[in-house]
């Protein structure tokens, strides 16, 4: 499981 | 990549014919205000972050999204209020509110304040068209416009599953985003049954009636 750090989507 | 791109643009889009719709026919007849309200809270608790967004893509999204949705609210709530039917507009929010409420406590990645709020918006957003899809059953037709809308919004996400899939296979780095995906295949399926009227009805140009 990753972590969801990267906000990347909107 | 295209896919989000797509998604993007096709929730753009949703907005855009909802705001259409309620101006065109000077009425909100027949659209959640529940919904309405809670896409707000999707939005304001998912873009917290916008103040240091680093991509210009995104950014203007957000402010657009937000504005947007203000927007609505407000003709629902001011404008177009007479045409706002609260006897039809019946679904409990407050399930909502505590199923994304108690997923975002219990499995956010972190317990920051954002990632809190975060997973609170994903789960939120996933469930967040229940109450406008329950309206539709109760009044059991809607206008093509809002069929429209509700098509677009499903959109979406559901092009957003292509997009994790994809990304999934080009970007060796690229970590599975577990909480948005989950939500999002959720998301969809709530829309499947929609989708299918939507595709048989009122692809052949009827009009959009549940059977």
């Amino acid at each position: 499981v990753a972590d969801g750090g990267s906000k990347d989507e909107l | 990549n295209i896919f989000r791109v797509l998604g993007d643009f096709s929730h753009l889009a949703s907005i855009f014919i909802l705001l259409h719709k309620i101006q065109q026919l000077k009425s909100c007849s027949g659209i959640s205000f529940k919904s309405q309200v809670l896409y707000m809270l999707v939005y304001i608790t998912r873009y917290l972050d916008l103040p240091w967004t680093s991509s210009p893509y995104n950014f203007i999204f957000k402010v657009l999204f937000i504005s947007s949705e203000l927007y609505i609210i407000y003709l629902m709530a001011r404008a177009y209020k007479p045409t706002n039917d609260p006897n039809l507009d019946t679904f409990h929010v407050e399930f909502l509110l505590g199923f994304a409420g108690l997923l975002a406590l219990l499995f956010p990645y972190k317990y920051t304040i954002l990632e809190v709020f975060w997973a609170f918006s994903i789960w939120l957003e996933s469930v967040a068209i229940l109450p406008q899809l329950f309206m539709l059953q109760r009044t059991g037709e809607a206008e093509a416009m809002t069929a429209h809308y509700i098509a677009a919004l499903g959109m979406y996400r559901a092009l957003y599953i292509p997009n994790w899939i994809y990304r999934y296979f080009s970007e060796p780095t690229h970590k599975v985003d577990t909480i948005a995906v989950t939500a999002g295949i959720l998301q969809t399926i709530l829309y499947s049954d929609f989708f299918w009227i939507y595709y048989t009805k009122v692809m052949r140009g009827e009009k959009f009636k549940l059977p």
